[in-house]
Order: C-alpha cells, then sequence, then structure tokens
C-alpha cells in the first residue's frame, strides 16, 4: 500500500479493530520503505497519527475499554519511532505542536510495555543534538503533564521503576539520565537528582542493585558516576 | 545525508550501551 492510501484509511471513519490492523501495517511498512516513502507519508500523516492517539488516550478511562485502544496506543508509539528513524521524521516529529506532550501522556505506568518504549523514545529526543534543545521541552512537557494529573511530575516514572518489568525500569533509568545529563547548570542537575530521591530513587537504586541485569547495571553506573562528579564539581 | 535512516535505532543503542552518557 502506498502511503497515501494509509492517509486515506486514517481519515476515513475506523472502528478500533480496523483501526488496530492499519497501524500494524502502517509499521511494518514505515519500517521497510526507503525514507521517501515515509517523506511522502510526512506531516499530514503524522499529525492523523498523533490526532489518534490523543483521541484515545481521552478516552482510556471511559467504561467498555476493552483493551484494543490501548493496543493502538501502543501501536501508534511503535509507528512513531519508526517514523522518527530519519532526519525527516524526526524534524517534523521535533516541530509538531503536539509530538512530544502526547508522548509524554503515554507514559503510563498500567502499560509496562508501552511505556518502556515510550521513555527510550523520549530518552533518544532528549539527547539529540538541536538548537531547540529538546531535553528541555520533554521537561517542561512532563512537569505540565505532572500538573495536569496533580501527582510530583516524576511520579509516573517511579511507578515505572516500581514495576516488575525490568526493560521498563531501564527505560526510566535511561530517561532519568538523558534528561540530567543534558542540563547544563549543576545546581539543576542536583536538584533534579534530589527530587527524584525525595520520591523513592534512592530506594529503587538499592533494588535496582540487586537485579543482575547488563542493561540496568550500564544505566545504574552512569547515574552514580555522573552524581559523584557533580558532587566532586559542588 | 537527509535520506539517512536508522537515526532513532542509532540513538537507543548509544543509550543502551551508555555511549549516550560519555562526556565528550
Amino acid at each position: 500500500k502506498s502511503a497515501i492510501v494509509y492517509i486515506q484509511e486514517l481519515r476515513g471513519d475506523l472502528r478500533d479493530s480496523q483501526l488496530l490492523s492499519c497501524l500494524e501495517s502502517l509499521r511494518v511498512s514505515l519500517n521497510n520503505n526507503p525514507v521517501s516513502w515515509v517523506q511522502t507519508f510526512g506531516d499530514e500523516g503524522l499529525a492523523l497519527l498523533l490526532t489518534f492517539l490523543r483521541k484515545l488516550q481521552d478516552e482510556k478511562d471511559e467504561p467498555g475499554n476493552n483493551g484494543i485502544g490501548v493496543k493502538c496506543q501502543h501501536e501508534i508509539i511503535r509507528c512513531l519511532k519508526a517514523f522518527m528513524n530519519n532526519k525527516h521524521g524526526l524534524k517534523a516529529m521535533l516541530t509538531s505542536a503536539e509530538g512530544i506532550t502526547l508522548l509524554v501522556r503515554a507514559i503510563n505506568p498500567k502499560v509496562s510495555h508501552m511505556m518502556a518504549d515510550v521513555v527510550k523514545l523520549l530518552s533518544a529526543i532528549c539527547i539529540l543534538e538541536h538548537p531547540d534543545n529538546p531535553h528541555e521541552r520533554v521537561l517542561e512537557c512532563i512537569t505540565e503533564q505532572g500538573e495536569e494529573q496533580d501527582v510530583e511530575r516524576f511520579q509516573p516514572l517511579m511507578s515505572g521503576m516500581n514495576k516488575n518489568s525490568i526493560a521498563l525500569k531501564a527505560g526510566c533509568m535511561q530517561l532519568i539520565n538523558a534528561l540530567i545529563s543534558r542540563v547544563e547548570e549543576l545546581d539543576f542537575r542536583i536538584h533534579l537528582r534530589s527530587e527524584l530521591m525525595r520520591l523513592g530513587l534512592r530506594e529503587q537504586l538499592k533494588e535496582v542493585k540487586s537485579i543482575e541485569n547488563e542493561e540496568l547495571r550500564v544505566q545504574l553506573l552512569v547515574f552514580e558516576e555522573q552524581a559523584e562528579e557533580d558532587l566532586d564539581d559542588l | 545525508d537527509g535520506d539517512e535512516t536508522g537515526i532513532m535505532d542509532g540513538l537507543l543503542e548509544a543509550l543502551q550501551s551508555g555511549a549516550a552518557f560519555r562526556r565528550k
């Protein structure tokens, strides 16, 4: 199917199961076609994906949600990852008004496998060398989302660390490291670490240390080394 | 090269290995 056909399908009135199968097929196409195909899908395709994501997120607590909505959300996240795998897609996502906001909204500890993918994508956005400082936007969106939900801004990350999924724990640690490491001011890096410690990261780190996993070990080492370097500088 | 693909894969790999955090 061409990119245009997907755009037409996404514009139509898709039921949940139809949407899911369209998204699954779109993800395969985004992953396997040349960049020119992704470019044709472009801003318009991205806007449609983001509109669906917002709609599904708004519906998440409505009764009768049978889980397909969550599957569709996760599939959109996978499509966004494939879409952002080249400069054109990445630029389109970064310049979209709601892209990062909606990714941050998808940090949902109730859906561990989706949250693991989301926090890794956000970590990647944080470490991008870009004049707009994407890590600042990610942090702003996390702060706004916390205010909207009336919870501490890093509480969802701490809930993610609390889950049994090692992929999710590693993803949360990556995002914490990515957010802190990109901050230029020493004081602010120290502030962010103490904010996380106050929310329970200290206990989480102890638990992480007891888990034998290479991915977690790497992230723990990064966190501790950077904290030590900052304390030395202080 | 604007047509380069695999950017996100590269970033995710650098994050996972810790290479993304090494101070320059």
